[in-house]
């Protein structure tokens, strides 16, 4: 008890209100391990730390959080234990109570004990107690969850084998967020990736999907959903060929009536992407060899560039670096007459006080709204639509709405430990 | 070397054939109630690394068991009467009555088949109902000067879901 006391300091959180939930780390990495005595006697140890290593992860998927696993440190360093032990176990006071019924429990400064009397299985085992959805569930406890008593919820105290493949719901990526706070970060580049696919019947269909790449991961973005793609984020060059490790600077589809071209930036450098092959070019069609300097492909445009996007009503790549803007004619092939300028003057605020100024991260246009946005830092801006300046006659050309918050509108893009990225 | 049959071990046999006591009567009934915090609020947090009150003997671990819980011993007359009695207790009702209802059952507040099969899944051994925890305000605890730990909590207030009416 003395040792919990010290250990236990409360600061209430400023300027949240009372949410699910009641204790909550105010560190964002966590270490865990599974103590050496209280190895499962049903699984290997690697299956064992497989799924911990899954179960950390998908909560890391879509809150703040950060979980290492740390098999070396002393033990006090480390913040969630994790063992098995049958009837009195681990020095702990609760007794289990042998095969059925209680399976596992947890306390909110770290410790995670589980019955090995139960029949734990591996994921999609399809029979016994899922070691990975208990895990998911105590690791909840850890981080502060009480029960939920909502069907759906991974925080239901009963376990329900009949679901097969289980997720982080919505409402329980509240809870946790409500805890910790949403995820928020700079994205690198933001981009909906258009392709031709044949259906079954042979048709050819064109389908997108919305990307946001940081860094060496990127994940897809479910916009119908609110979410990301189960399990991401996951490394670039697992999804994406040819690209440099580290990430890019912009992506621009050149999509007009005579050019259908997919091109990542990064440096001085540009590679075209083959999105039937779903990798980058090492010789285009017309023979081109990538990567290419930018200077080269598009005189007149300085590298590395901050971010750039394709504007099909005028055919200009508009390239963003610093404070100036430059649009590239795709087909006269050179910087429009008068250019660059500010940002300021070619995506004027709306209010003076609200406007990037300078150095985006990302230009992206949204097929599902239509709309084209300048993302920087954590906030994003829309450019007023022509739709909108209908509404709107005042509204000067491509001036920007008020910014928002980006997670406010992509919702959990959440960091993983780069520990468990390969998970 | 637990028995299995199949190359995935899928049909491990449990070594010790050591069962949870399932939930039959009124008695376990109350037990159940009392430990997931139905009857009174638990202070979860002070189960951790309590010293055993009784000497440790789990190295004996599951014949000792058996004879300590003392499911095994023949029901005696009065614990026949016992449960009767605890069937119209009235904190034994609230108590099921509030089980029922967070386990989305018909909330009747009798102790029928349905809830017994509830009673008897497979479950998390955290209470459902946690008693409010101490509030150690930093004066008397901790003080600014102290080492914070690895672990660093803060409390962002009670969960209205635990809270009793």
């Amino acid at each position: 008890k003395r040792h919990l006391a010290t250990a236990v300091s409360k600061r209430r959180r400023s300027g949240r209100d009372v949410g699910v939930g009641y204790m909550a780390f105010s560190k964002t990495v966590l270490r865990w391990r599974l103590i050496g005595e209280g190895y499962s006697s049903q699984l290997s140890v690697e299956e064992q730390r497989y799924v911990f290593r899954l179960a950390f992860r998908m909560w890391s998927e879509v809150c703040p959080l950060e979980f290492i696993e740390d098999t070396a440190s002393p033990l006090e360093e480390v913040d969630i234990r994790l063992g098995f032990g049958t009837g009195r176990h681990l020095g702990c006071k609760q007794r289990f109570d042998g095969s059925g019924r209680e399976f596992a429990h947890a306390w909110f400064l770290g410790d995670i004990h589980f019955d090995d009397d139960e029949h734990f299985t591996g994921p999609n085992a399809g029979k016994g107690i899922s070691l990975l959805k208990v895990a998911v569930h105590e690791i909840g406890h850890v981080l502060g969850l009480p029960h939920i008593h909502r069907p759906g919820s991974i925080m239901q105290p009963s376990y329900l084998p009949h679901e097969s493949s289980f997720e982080v719901d919505w409402m329980d990526r509240k809870a946790i967020q409500d805890l910790y706070g949403g995820c928020r970060g700079r994205f690198n580049t933001v981009f909906d990736w258009i392709r031709r696919e044949r259906t079954s019947f042979g048709e050819v269909v064109i389908r997108f999907n919305t990307y946001f790449m940081r860094q060496g991961w990127y994940w897809l973005y479910e916009n119908r959903n609110n979410r990301t793609r189960y399990g991401d984020p996951v490394s670039l060059q697992s999804g994406w060929r040819g690209l440099p490790l580290g990430g890019v600077d912009a992506f621009v589809h050149v999509w007009s009536r005579t050019s259908d071209h997919v091109y990542f930036f990064k440096g001085s450098q540009f590679w075209r992407y083959d999105s039937d092959q779903d990798q980058v070019f090492r010789r285009d069609p017309e023979g081109v060899t990538y990567p290419r300097l930018i200077s080269e492909g598009f005189p007149g445009v300085p590298s590395p560039i901050d971010t750039a996007v394709f504007d099909r009503r005028d055919g200009n790549i508009y390239f963003f670096k610093g404070a100036l803007v430059y649009p590239f004619s795709v087909d006269s092939r050179r910087v429009a007459r008068g250019y660059p300028r500010p940002l300021r003057s070619v995506f004027p605020p709306l209010d003076p006080r609200d406007h990037p100024e300078s150095h985006l991260d990302a230009a992206y246009f949204s097929y599902s709204h239509n709309a084209l946005f300048l993302f920087k830092d954590t906030s994003f801006w829309q450019v007023a639509s022509v739709r909108e300046r209908r509404r709107r006659p005042h509204l000067p050309k491509n001036s920007l709405l008020p910014q928002r918050q980006i997670h406010e509108q992509w919702f959990d893009i959440c960091n993983v430990h780069p520990t468990s990225l390969k998970l | 070397e637990r028995l299995f049959h199949q190359r995935d071990h899928s049909d491990l046999q449990s070594l010790n054939q050591h069962q949870a006591q399932p939930i039959t009567d009124p008695h376990t009934a109350e037990l159940f109630l009392s430990k997931y915090g139905f009857l009174k609020p638990v202070n979860w947090e002070e189960f951790l690394h309590e010293e055993p009150d009784e000497p440790d003997f789990s190295f004996l671990e599951f014949s000792e068991l058996n004879i300590e819980e003392g499911f095994a011993t023949p029901r005696s007359r009065d614990a026949n009467l016992q449960n009767d009695q605890k069937l119209h207790d009235p904190q034994f009702i609230t108590a099921l009555r509030d089980f029922q209802r967070l386990s989305g059952l018909p909330v009747t507040g009798v102790f029928d088949e349905a809830t017994k099969k509830a009673m008897n899944q497979p479950r998390c051994g955290v209470p459902d109902i946690e008693a409010e925890i101490a509030d150690p305000s930093p004066n008397n605890t901790t003080d600014k000067n102290m080492d914070q730990t690895s672990s660093e909590v803060t409390e962002t207030g009670r969960n209205p879901a635990v809270r009793r009416r």
